[in-house]
């Protein structure tokens, strides 16, 4: 099946946005 | 007529939901009393969320823990999914707690969340951090102590993520001989 990942970098621009 | 784009509203699925658990260290109370679950998430946003609302692992007192896990499975050897399993185990210097346990604590939180351990992130329980007056600890643990090429996916994969040095070996210890372990120190299955 698929499985959904992130990485890093677009994790710790999440933190980041409002 | 504007159409809204979903990217701005809709938050972000993770894979998992995920469990984040805290130990207190209350010698009044048995084990299992002092095992309190946080919160649980299966999103990024609810992460930070989360992740910006609680202390940093450095500043908990001496004999704490955190532990983040996969929903359904509690962060003991004794749960179904991790009896079979074991840990990446790293031990840290006292120096380490100041400059390196908290982006340690939060790059493993990471790669847990961001399954980034590819098809080995099946194998992943969860993670625990302690803080110990003789040097923390943080461990990803895993379901099944004989996957060896998911254990050692995770283990290389987890060792690059934190710039651990070549040299510096990080060892696996099933639970089982971590439960059992006589002497103080438990041996380890495969090291990376």
């Amino acid at each position: 099946g698929t499985r959904i990942i992130y990485d890093r970098k677009f994790l710790l621009d999440c933190r980041n946005s409002p | 007529q504007v159409v809204a784009n979903p990217e701005q509203y809709i938050k972000h699925p993770l894979q998992n939901r995920w469990a984040l658990w805290y130990f207190k260290n209350d010698k009044t109370k048995s084990w299992t009393e002092n095992l309190r679950l946080i919160s649980k998430f299966d999103t990024v946003e609810d992460f930070w969320a989360l992740y910006n609302h609680i202390q940093q692992p450095s500043k908990l007192n001496y004999g704490c823990d955190y532990c983040l896990f996969k929903d359904g499975i509690k962060p003991m050897w004794e749960d179904e999914r991790n009896k079979l399993g074991g840990r990446w185990l790293i031990t840290l210097n006292r120096q380490q707690r100041h400059n390196d346990l908290d982006r340690y604590w939060m790059e493993t939180l990471l790669c847990l969340v961001g399954e980034s351990f590819d098809e080995a992130s099946e194998d992943v329980c969860g993670a625990v951090v302690n803080v110990r007056p003789k040097g923390d600890k943080l461990a990803i643990w895993t379901s099944n102590c004989q996957n060896r090429d998911a254990i050692m996916t995770i283990g290389q994969l987890y060792k690059e993520r934190l710039s651990l040095p070549m040299k510096a070996l990080i060892g696996y210890q099933s639970h089982d001989d971590t439960s059992s372990k006589s002497g103080s120190t438990t041996k380890n299955m495969y090291s990376v």
